[in-house]
């Protein structure tokens, strides 16, 4: 048994939930915020045999689409909103990252 | 050191975070949502050393009644809600599942 | 590749994302409980190259303070409040715990 713990984009997320859904693949969704542009994504547990997880990324990858986005950063933790003026950078957003996990042991209660 | 990860039904949480209490166990609580009935559960957190780890299991299923139920599944993210007539199907739920790592290191600041 | 799982205390927080920020580690926040106090605090996902997890705990001991406080500490599931006088109890809160978990497999779709 695997652990993936992807953290997925808002955009791409009912894709690959639904994906997963289709596929059979139960999950736990955890809602998280991003480290750099502090925008709502969504945190996926999917515990999964180890001969599915090439599976459940193929189903993961398929559904994410990196764009290009212009953001304005803010400064880590800024004043309120209006007091500085974000300079508008150019970053790749959208698409997911997956961890996968060894489980050494898995039970259902 | 083990990270004992488990997704907890509603009904039975008080039971098992009560218990991980009054056998001094500590713990994080996370709010998460279930991939298919898209219910409100709890994902806890629960590092403990490697000798403890069957006595965590054992309040974890102490705790935990599974019942059946009759839900109504919308097709995965189905319109908003009147438009389509969900069909009941009997599931099994409550319990909990659980996923145990290892840890390679764990440190306290 | 390995996943820093660190459960920060509130006061803390902002000095620890800065400084992964600022020494370019990204992470994922997630809002948690905890489970003896029952207060607010933040588990944080940091993915880092093996050769990177000892500046990411050295970022997270250097933003942390350990404090003495004096809390009130209701039994767990206490009736509403007021019912119950709580007793306080001198704890050590503040600081921050980390769990390093090896990753098998990281992939970015
Ligand atoms: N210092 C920097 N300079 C310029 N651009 C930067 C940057 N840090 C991040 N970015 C860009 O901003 C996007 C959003 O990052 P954020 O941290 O908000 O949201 C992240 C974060 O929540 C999570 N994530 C990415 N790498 C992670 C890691 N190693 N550990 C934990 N979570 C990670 O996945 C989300 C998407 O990451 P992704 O890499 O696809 O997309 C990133 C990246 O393209
Ligand atoms: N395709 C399907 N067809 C028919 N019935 C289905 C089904 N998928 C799930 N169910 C049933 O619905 C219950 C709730 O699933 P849910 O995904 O909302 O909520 C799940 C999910 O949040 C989590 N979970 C279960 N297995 C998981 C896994 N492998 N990885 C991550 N989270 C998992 O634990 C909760 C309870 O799972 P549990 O298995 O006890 O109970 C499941 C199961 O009995
Ligand atoms: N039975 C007990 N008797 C007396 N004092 C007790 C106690 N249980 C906890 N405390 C004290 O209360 C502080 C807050 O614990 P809490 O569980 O709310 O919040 C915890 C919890 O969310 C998390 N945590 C700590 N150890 C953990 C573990 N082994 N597994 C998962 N999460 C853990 O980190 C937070 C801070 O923990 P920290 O140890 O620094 O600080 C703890 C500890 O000093």
């Amino acid at each position: 048994m695997k652990l993936v713990i992807a953290v997925t984009h808002d955009r791409d997320r009912s894709k690959i939930t639904e994906g997963l859904l289709r596929n059979g693949f139960q999950f736990t969704k955890i809602g998280s915020t991003g480290g750099f542009l502090r925008e709502g994504n969504v945190t996926l547990l999917i515990g999964a045999e180890d001969k599915d997880v090439d599976r459940v990324l193929g189903i993961i990858g398929d559904s994410c689409k990196t764009r290009k986005q212009f953001v304005n950063v803010l400064p880590p933790d800024a004043g309120p909103v209006g007091t500085i003026i974000p300079s508008p950078v150019e970053v790749l957003v959208g698409g997911a990252i997956t961890f996968v996990v060894d489980v050494e042991r898995f039970e259902r209660f």
